[in-house]
C-alpha cells in the first residue's frame, strides 16, 4: 500500500513498528495501523501530544471530561504496564489484544483478576468488593441497602471463595469465571475483529507492503 | 433483583468497564 507518505508517525512517543507489534500480538499488521488512528483520535481529544492520558481515556469512555469513574482509572493503570502515567501506542495496542476475540482465555482471566484485584496483593478482597459494588451503585444511581450488598457479598464469597478464606486467589478466581462466563464478557471486544473496517482511512497512511500486512 | 446477582455480575455492569465506548470517539 503506503499511498500516501507517512506523515511522522515515528515522532509519536513511544510510537512502534506495527510489523513489530503485529507480531507480539493477535492483530495483523493492517489492524494496528488501524489502531493508530484510533489511539491519534482518543489521544487528541484533550492534548494533541501522541499519548493518551488518563483524562483523555475516560473521556472517549464517558463523552465526559470531568467524571472520576474507578473503574475506567484501573483498566487505564493496568493498560500502562510501565507505569508512565500515559498510555503509549505500544502500551494501547498490546493491552487492546487482550480484548480481542481470538486472544487466549487464560490472559483474559488473567487480566480480569488484576482489574478487581484493586490493591494489587494477589487476591480479590471482601472490601475491594464492596468498594466496587459502592461504586457502581453511585456510577449508576441504583440504591441498594447496606444488608442487601453485604448479603450480595455472602453470596459471592460463598460461590467464589471455595477455601472460605476470605479472599479470592486467581485460581479461585479461574474456576469461578469458567462456571460463570458471563463474567468475561467485558473482557472480549467484537469490534476488535472489524477494525481495519472500522477505520479505513489507516490504508492511506500505510507504511507496509500489502504482502506483510 | 440485584441480590440474585452475583456481586461481580452487578460490577461488571459499570459503564467504565465498557471498552466498546472507546470506538466511539
Amino acid at each position: 500500500m503506503g499511498c500516501v507518505p507517512s506523515k511522522g508517525r515515528r515522532q509519536f512517543p513511544g510510537y512502534e513498528d506495527p510489523v513489530f507489534l503485529a507480531a507480539q500480538t493477535t492483530f495483523s499488521v493492517s489492524e494496528v495501523e488501524a489502531l493508530f488512528e484510533l489511539f491519534k483520535s482518543i489521544g487528541s481529544s484533550v492534548v494533541d501530544e501522541g499519548i493518551i492520558n488518563k483524562e483523555e481515556f475516560v473521556l472517549a469512555l464517558f463523552k465526559n471530561r470531568k467524571k472520576e469513574n474507578l473503574f475506567a482509572s484501573r483498566i487505564f493503570d493496568l493498560f500502562d504496564v510501565k507505569h508512565k502515567g500515559v498510555l503509549d501506542f505500544g502500551d494501547f495496542v498490546r493491552a487492546l489484544h487482550i480484548f480481542h476475540p481470538s486472544a487466549p482465555l487464560e490472559d483474559k482471566i488473567v487480566f480480569s483478576f488484576k482489574l478487581y484485584d484493586l490493591d494489587n496483593t494477589g487476591f480479590i478482597e471482601r472490601q475491594e468488593v464492596k468498594l466496587m459494588l459502592l461504586a457502581l451503585l453511585g456510577e449508576s444511581e441504583m440504591k441498594l441497602a447496606d444488608e442487601t450488598i453485604e448479603a450480595i457479598l455472602d453470596k459471592t464469597f460463598l460461590e467464589a471463595d471455595t477455601n472460605q478464606d476470605g479472599k479470592i486467589d486467581l485460581s479461585e478466581w479461574h474456576s469461578f469465571v469458567l462456571k460463570n462466563p458471563s463474567l468475561l464478557r467485558i473482557m472480549t471486544l467484537p469490534y476488535l475483529r472489524d477494525i481495519t473496517t472500522a477505520f479505513p482511512s489507516f490504508v492511506f497512511y500505510s507504511e507496509v507492503d500489502e504482502a506483510a500486512a | 433483583q440485584p441480590v440474585a446477582m452475583n456481586a461481580f455480575e452487578l460490577i461488571s455492569m459499570s459503564k467504565g468497564l465498557n471498552l466498546e465506548n472507546l470506538f466511539g470517539t
